[in-house]
């Protein structure tokens, strides 16, 4: 079981994960109709960039997070952004938005320009976490984790993050014993598709410049 | 406009709090 520590940082983690809204104003020009693909470019990077920004108030509530060298926090956020964005969208196709929206998203992704290549694993990655019934719980210490990853790229005091995670992957590994008694390989599956996640923040780069080149 | 900015602008931007200016 959780220690009632584990479980008021898990609560804490919830909380602040449930407060990353992006704005009514830009959800809602998703379900305008007409769209030519220069607004539907402009709609896109206005998803993601407020994807970032509802991050970062996120990663600022982080226990610890804060009390960070500055650059190493910056650090951290490009390390992991595209990441953290690709497991919010995975959350949302998969559950949280109501279906025709989804629909819509899909369709708009579709048609935005990008390669094909890029886009269908993407859909299939969103599809691999389906499978697995992720809870919200689980998201939410899942992008925490992926956050404060400690082998990114220009961290200087890489302790300091590890010391941040710990506590962090311990409560998910329990959680996943808790609420998936039945899949022992639970835990680790999901471990597995942090190794995947890595492959797209890899690929996201030559992806947006395939995109602007389009 | 938000969407001319490059990831490290809009982090930067998001944690000092002043992403409207």
């Amino acid at each position: 079981d959780l220690t009632p520590e584990q479980q008021s940082l898990l609560h804490y983690i919830m909380d602040s994960y449930n407060r990353q809204c992006i704005p009514q104003y830009i959800t809602r020009k998703l379900l305008q109709e007409d769209f030519s693909a220069e607004e539907n470019f402009l709609l896109l990077t206005e998803m993601a960039t407020s994807h970032v920004q509802v991050l970062v108030e996120f990663t600022k509530k982080l226990p610890g997070f804060q009390t960070l060298d500055h650059e190493d926090q910056i650090a951290l956020l490009k390390g992991s952004a595209v990441e953290a964005m690709f497991l919010r969208s995975a959350e949302i196709f998969n559950r949280k938005m109501p279906h025709g929206h989804t629909d819509l998203l899909e369709e708009r992704i579709r048609n935005s320009g990008m390669s094909d290549d890029y886009i269908t694993p993407m859909f299939n990655f969103y599809k691999s976490l389906e499978e697995l019934k992720m809870t919200q719980e689980e998201y939410s210490l899942l992008t925490a984790v992926v956050i404060l990853t400690p082998d990114r790229q220009y961290i200087k005091d890489k302790e300091s993050v590890e010391k941040l995670q710990e506590p962090l992957l311990e409560v998910l590994q329990k959680l996943c014993q808790v609420q998936h008694p039945e899949n022992p390989q639970h835990f680790a599956r999901l471990l597995g598709r942090l190794t995947e996640l890595r492959t797209f923040n890899h690929h996201h780069a030559e992806m947006l410049m395939s995109w602007r080149v389009n | 406009p938000a969407s001319n900015l490059g990831l490290e602008d809009i982090i930067r931007k998001a944690l000092m709090g002043n992403f409207d200016d």
